[in-house]
C-alpha cells in the first residue's frame, strides 16, 4: 500500500519575471548578479 | 530571543524555479500548497501576526490556530534565513493531513514575520521538508519521521516522480510508503547515503560528452527535490557553461536553441552507473515574446565546508531519473523515468 500525492506544475517565478521583462530588474533589486555570482 | 542562523549568506534563489506543488492541509483549514524542501515544515501565515507583510494574506492562506481544537502551541522560536528574504516564527503542533494521510501532533513552524517580498511573491504557502531530522529548523520531527513512527506507511520509503511534460498538467507524483515501478524503466540502482542531513551521496565522475571534466577523484552530491536546477561549485559550473556553449544573457546563462542537437551530453557516474542528461534535459525551454528562449539548467552555488562543496541534483536531474528515498536502509534508488 502506497499513498500517492499528485504534484502540480506551475509556471515558475523566474519564467513569469522573464516573460514580463522584469528578470534583470529582479536581480538588481536583490543585489544579485547571477553571472558574477556564478563566476 | 530568536536564534538567527549567521552561518551563511549565500543568495538562495531556488524558489525562483519552483514548479511543483502539492495540496496539504492543517486541520481544519483550507488546503495550502507547500514546496517540498529540506527538512522544515513551515507555514507562511499566522493570524496573530501584527508584523506580517500586509500583502501576505492576499497571496497566501492565513493560519488560524484558534479555530483548531487539536492545535497546541509549542512556543519555541525558529528562524530561516534566505538570501532574498527570511522568516521568523514560532513552533506549533496540530494534525497535518496529506492526501488522506493524517499525522497527529505534527510540529511545524508558523511564520510570524517575513521581511521582504520573497515569500509574498512565492506561489507556495509553506515548506514540506523531506530530509533527515538533523536538517529540520527548530528541531522539529519531520513529517515523514512521524509517518514512520505512527505506522502510517508500510515501508520507510518515499519516492518522487516529476513529469517532463512542460505544461505540467499531468501526473507528477510524490509517493509515501514505497515506489511505483510504472514510473521507471529497468531496475533501481541503490546508492548509499554518505551523510544523513540532505540526501547526500557520492559521485564518481562527471563527464561532458565522453570526457571526464569534473569530480576526477570523486565528490559529494545531494539529491534534492527542493532545488530546481542542477547546481555545482561556481568555478566548475562556469567551465561547464562554456563547455555546453552557454553565454551570459540578461543575467543568466542561455544557449541558442538551434544548437540543441549539437550540444554534448552531461553524464554523472554514480556508484558505477552512468546517468546521462541530454541537452533537451538540461536546457530549459521557454517562450519569451513568442520567441523560443533556452536557458541553462546549470547554476553555480558555492556551499562552504564543512557541509560543502556539494553538487545538487535537483529537479532537472530528477525529471530524468525517478528517485526513491529509503530511510530504512539509508540509500537512494535511481532509475530512468518513463516519460
Amino acid at each position: 500500500a502506497v499513498h500517492r500525492v499528485p504534484l502540480r506544475r506551475h509556471q515558475s517565478v523566474r519564467k513569469k519575471l522573464r516573460a514580463q521583462g522584469l528578470l534583470s530588474d529582479f536581480w538588481k533589486s536583490q543585489n544579485l548578479d547571477m553571472i558574477q555570482f556564478t563566476e | 530571543s530568536c536564534q538567527m542562523d549567521q552561518s551563511t549568506n549565500e543568495p538562495l534563489i531556488n524558489y525562483l524555479d519552483l514548479t511543483s506543488k502539492k495540496p496539504w492541509q492543517v486541520f481544519p483549514r483550507a488546503p495550502i500548497f507547500p514546496l517540498l524542501w529540506g527538512a522544515t515544515l513551515s507555514l507562511w501565515g499566522r493570524d496573530q501576526s501584527s508584523e506580517q507583510n500586509s500583502c501576505f494574506s492576499e497571496t497566501h492562506p492565513v493560519f488560524h490556530p484558534s479555530q483548531s481544537s487539536t492545535y497546541e502551541e509549542v512556543g519555541n522560536r525558529f528562524s530561516i534565513q534566505y538570501g532574498t528574504g527570511s522568516l521568523t516564527g514560532i513552533i506549533g503542533a496540530d494534525q497535518v493531513s496529506v492526501e488522506g494521510l493524517t499525522v497527529e501532533g505534527q510540529q511545524f513552524g508558523e511564520s510570524v514575520k517575513e521581511p521582504g517580498q520573497t515569500f509574498v511573491n512565492a506561489e507556495f504557502d509553506g515548506i514540506l521538508g523531506l530530509g533527515y531530522p538533523s536538517l529540520a529548523a527548530g528541531g522539529v520531527t519531520p513529517v515523514f519521521d512521524n509517518m514512520m513512527a505512527q505506522n502510517l506507511v508500510d515501508l520507510p520509503i518515499f519516492s518522487v516522480y516529476l513529469s517532463s511534460d512542460p505544461q505540467g498538467s499531468s501526473d507528477s507524483e510524490l509517493t509515501f510508503g514505497g515506489y511505483d515501478p510504472s514510473h521507471f524503466s529497468g531496475t533501481l540502482n541503490w546508492i548509499p547515503v554518505t551523510k544523513q542531513g540532505y540526501w547526500q551521496i557520492a559521485l564518481d565522475r562527471i563527464l561532458v560528452g565522453n570526457t571526464v571534466m569534473f569530480c576526477y577523484e570523486g565528490c559529494q552530491a545531494i539529491v534534492d527535490t527542493g532545488t530546481s536546477l542542477l547546481n555545482g561549485p561556481s568555478h566548475k559550473i562556469k567551465e561547464l557553461q562554456e563547455a555546453i556553449g552557454a553565454t551570459p544573457m540578461d543575467g543568466e546563462y542561455a544557449v541558442n536553441c538551434a544548437n540543441l542537437n549539437t550540444m554534448p551530453n552531461v553524464t554523472f557516474l554514480i556508484n558505477g552507473v552512468s546517468y546521462t542528461l541530454s541537452p533537451n534535459a538540461y536546457i530549459l525551454q521557454d517562450l519569451v515574446d513568442g520567441m523560443q528562449f533556452c536557458s541553462s539548467g546549470f547554476q553555480g552555488l558555492d556551499i562552504p565546508p564543512p557541509a560543502g562543496p556539494l553538487w545538487i541534483l535537483g529537479d532537472v536531474f530528477i525529471r530524468q531519473f525517478y528517485a526513491v528515498f529509503d530511510r530504512g536502509n539509508n540509500q537512494v534508488g535511481l532509475a530512468p523515468t518513463v516519460p
